[in-house]
């Protein structure tokens, strides 16, 4: 079934957390609200490193930011 | 800059690379030149020096590699992910890797070679990614014209932390990012675009939402690869959607971020004399369909749907908008039109004729 927009879009934006804002992984569903805190936690930190308006919500000029081609490399951490 | 954490660095400042393969998208000639460069990018900032080897294990290895390539980074298809490489280190340390599915090229198209592989070897060396949208170590891609490439002083300050001063007499300087908050700070060319006003300076440009506080600075090339640095004018026609930049003798039309077939053309297909070289300024009134181009001390109004300029123009600027000298940029908001001179911007009520204040350049910034 197609993927609805919004749905498509928080996955490409964990995706792109995953990669370079080390979002762990969601270990087990029990962990659902910590991953929530830890998405807009994440969020935060890229739009602050993008200069993007800090929400810690995922708007438009921050997935516009995520379809940006790229480095491979994370900007922070390991 | 940013240094890798635990700031790792090569211990030898001679250092070997091997190119292990080709992708088909250039001549090898072309990798090799560009690969070269983008080591000359760093050896010319930094007393590094690096030596190519064509087997064995090399310091840094260069390869093009598809999906899945063994070193738990794998890339995902075109496009997103362009290219990775790895810290200072034994074995797989200092590797790049590009992504073979990627268009690679020489030039603006696709995605340049030379200016991912100098961006990845920045990594190679020990910088991690830069905040600074400007530098070559900001995580996004963005065309820089690569005849006339100058590493940014930001990234020169991150390599010479790590590595110490060139040992040319004369240390190399590079271009800075302007500070957008910067008193003194002047526009080249300002517009509308769809709801945002886009100001342009040098190899800039911001982007601003009238309901947003905060201001993006941005290299123009991420939205106009095949745009040159410098431009002098812009306007938005709002009634075709189109985009128009002007840069000495030629003007480009824009849909989106691709150039209308057939520009760049000679502005004097506009209507403008000979004589005119250059235009300082423009802007559209989306209500009658007349733009207005700034040139020296006069000023043209083209009419856009007859497409040719109209009867009586030049006209001298001051007998309208009075006493503002040259104009470096121009827009039309909520109505009112906002002449820039210098640091300065004049706000003028096209009713009234009059002008209704004058503001810091930067009043549309948060500062």
């Amino acid at each position: 079934a197609p993927v609805a927009p919004e749905v498509d879009t928080m996955m490409l934006a964990k995706g792109y957390l995953r990669n370079f804002y080390s979002l762990e992984t969601e270990l087990r569903p029990s962990f659902r609200r910590k991953i929530t805190d830890s998405v807009s936690e994440k969020l935060r930190k890229m739009q602050s490193f993008f200069g993007l308006k800090v929400t810690g919500k995922l708007n438009n000029e921050t997935v516009e930011m995520m379809k940006q081609p790229r480095c491979g490399v994370p900007d922070i951490g390991e | 800059y940013v240094l890798i954490d635990g700031n790792p660095k090569w211990p030898r400042n001679d250092l070997t690379y091997r190119i292990i393969n080709y992708t088909p998208d250039m001549r090898p000639a072309d990798v090799d030149e560009a690969i070269k460069q983008a080591f000359e990018v760093w050896s010319n900032v930094v007393p590094l020096t690096f030596r190519r080897i064509e087997d064995g294990a090399a310091d840094i290895m260069m390869s093009f590699q598809y999906r899945d390539h063994g070193d738990g980074y794998p890339f995902y298809g075109p496009h997103g992910t362009l290219a990775h490489a790895f810290q200072p280190g034994p074995r797989i340390g200092g590797d790049v890797h590009f992504d073979e599915e990627e268009t690679w090229t020489k030039n603006s198209r696709g995605y340049n070679l030379f200016i991912v592989a100098a961006h990845e070897l920045g990594h190679s060396l020990g910088l991690a990614h830069s905040p600074d949208p400007g530098s070559l170590m900001y995580p996004n891609y963005a065309y820089r014209d690569t005849k006339d490439f100058h590493l940014p002083q930001d990234d020169i300050n991150g390599i010479q932390a790590i590595y110490g001063q060139s040992l040319q007499p004369v240390q190399p300087t590079g271009p800075s990012t302007p500070g957008t908050c910067d008193p003194n700070l002047s526009f080249d060319a300002v517009a509308t675009l769809r709801g945002e006003m886009l100001f342009f300076k040098g190899r800039y440009l911001w982007r601003k939402h009238p309901q947003i506080r905060e201001t993006e600075i941005n290299l123009i090339s991420q939205f106009w690869p095949a745009l040159p640095a410098g431009i002098q004018a812009a306007y938005e026609n709002v009634e075709k959607d189109q985009f128009v930049l002007f840069k000495e003798d030629k003007y480009w039309v824009f849909k989106e971020s691709n150039v209308v077939h057939g520009y760049p053309k000679r502005i004097h297909q506009l209507g403008f004399p000979k004589n005119v070289k250059r235009i300082n300024a423009a802007f559209s009134d989306k209500n009658t369909g007349k733009t207005y181009f700034f040139v020296a001390n006069k000023y043209w109004r083209y009419d856009e749907n007859r497409q040719s300029m109209d009867e009586g123009y030049p006209r001298n600027i001051i007998s309208v908008f009075g006493k503002i000298g040259k104009v470096d940029a121009a827009f039309q908001h909520d109505g009112y039109i906002y002449l820039f001179h210098g640091r300065k911007q004049t706000q003028f009520d096209p009713n009234t004729k009059q002008v209704v204040r004058v503001l810091k350049s930067t009043s549309w910034f948060s500062c």
